[in-house]
């Protein structure tokens, strides 16, 4: 069974697009057929992996269009294929009008779900890169996902954040718009060990969702070389393969295949 | 004449509450009087100066939701001071809600600009910080203001997603929600001199704005301090006030006040 996986926390800059590229890289270089789906308008997925948002066509607004407007539509033609061998749907700046065009449409939050129904027997994993809010494309991510990864930067601000995508995913299985999904777990990222606030953050999360939620080993540490990776179009995992971010990536990736 | 600041990028994680918060401090020590404003559903600036979202009535979402409905409203109800001299407007969580709510409401853009009339004359300076996001809270904001100031983190990803926020401003210009439209500057945030990334994308960014669009000098270098400062619900400048961190922005904070 395919697992959709949403990548998912409305706090900005804590590592979402960059868990999304180097899962995507870890899972396929574990031998998974993956798919990776920018579900930001910003694009940052689609540059990540060496594509210009701007000139790509067409992109997961195209499909999403055309079934807000009631038209046919396949996600299909709208995957790309990575050096890295996983597969994207990139993004375009639009795509910030179909959240507003989605509040009066019927269904409003099972459209991504209703897409990835013709695809998802293409991949064992599916992951959605979200946007840095609790809005109808993360709600559409939840409603469409079999389980959810929350980064988090080891940061006061962030720790806070935690509390409000929890409570999203909540209300996303009592309105049964997705009553099975899972929080897969807790990344804690930028993790810089030498720091007192790393430690006692991390205790913080540990003590309070620790007993309910997993936090996935190792935490991934801060390093240069992730922006780095940015600039060269490639994963962590492709572009320095030995270094603790590309370890602690392949560690996530072999737990979450573990699990069913 | 009551300069207006928002702080604003849709780049998640780029410092625009930690510019909010210091700007705040900054200008307060220099004499003016301030009122920062949290427009973020996530209520990290009302966290950063030691408040607590939850438990605060009323809020920014108060007055923003009789004005929605058509009721009376009081910004001035929901001014709180902080122990550092300067006043803010918290928020809380179901200030997201008025975003969907603002969709149907008549000049939906203006609702803050008209909140703020009542209070402008109070203030030398209205700081406004805003969600990572490009939607109608932001769009209040822009239209609300007389300047605003763009953190980019120096990283590829924050950089390029530069254009995004300048076209916005530029729809709200020509518009003509907000012709007058400013924009005061992009403040380099996280830098860190050891690495080549800072050096290429401070380049880059100056090179491909410097000629039209002011950059604020120094640029803010990364600090674990900053994430402290949060913790101790202070400023940087009350918490290390000999840091870098602080320097930079009683720096940016007096080129501000220098430019009428
Ligand atoms: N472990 C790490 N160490 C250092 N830098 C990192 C690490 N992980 C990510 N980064 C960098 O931090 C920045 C923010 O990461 P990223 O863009 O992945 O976060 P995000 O949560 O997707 O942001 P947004 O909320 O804007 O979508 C990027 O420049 C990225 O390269
Ligand atoms: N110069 C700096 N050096 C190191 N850390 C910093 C610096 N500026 C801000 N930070 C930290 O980086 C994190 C992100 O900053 P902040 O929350 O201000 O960004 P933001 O743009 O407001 O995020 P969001 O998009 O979620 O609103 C915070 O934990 C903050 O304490
Ligand atoms: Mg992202
Ligand atoms: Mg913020």
């Amino acid at each position: 069974m395919t697992r959709v996986i949403a990548i998912a926390m409305q706090k900005g800059g804590v590592g979402k697009t960059t868990t999304a590229v180097n899962l995507a890289a870890a899972l396929t270089e574990l031998g998974q057929r993956v798919l990776a789906i920018d579900l930001d308008p910003q694009g940052n997925l689609t540059q990540h992996v060496g594509f210009d948002p701007e000139q790509l066509h067409p992109t997961i607004y195209t499909p999403l269009k055309a079934e807000v407007e009631g038209q046919p539509s396949d996600i299909g033609d709208a995957i790309y294929e990575t050096d890295e061998g996983f597969h994207i749907v990139p993004s375009q700046p639009e795509l910030s009008l179909i959240e507003v065009s989605l509040i009066n449409t019927l269904s409003r939050e099972r459209v991504l779900a209703t897409l990835l129904e013709d695809i998802k027997s293409h991949y064992d994993f599916i992951l959605i890169d979200c946007n840095p809010s609790l809005g109808l494309l993360v709600i559409n991510a939840l409603t469409a996902a079999t389980g959810v990864v929350v980064p988090i930067q080891t940061e006061y601000l962030a720790a806070r954040g935690a509390f409000m995508i929890l409570s999203s995913i909540e209300t996303v299985r009592r309105k049964k718009l997705n009553p099975q999904l899972k929080v897969e777990g807790i990344i804690l990222t930028m993790a810089d060990p030498r720091t007192l606030m790393t430690g006692e953050v991390t205790t913080a999360i540990k003590q309070q969702f620790g007993a309910t939620i997993p936090i996935f080993e190792p935490p991934v540490r801060r390093s240069v070389r992730f922006a780095e990776s940015v600039v060269a179009g490639k994963s962590i995992l492709a572009y320095e393969p030995t270094s603790q971010g590309s370890e602690a990536y392949r560690q996530i990736a072999k737990t979450l295949i573990g699990r069913k």
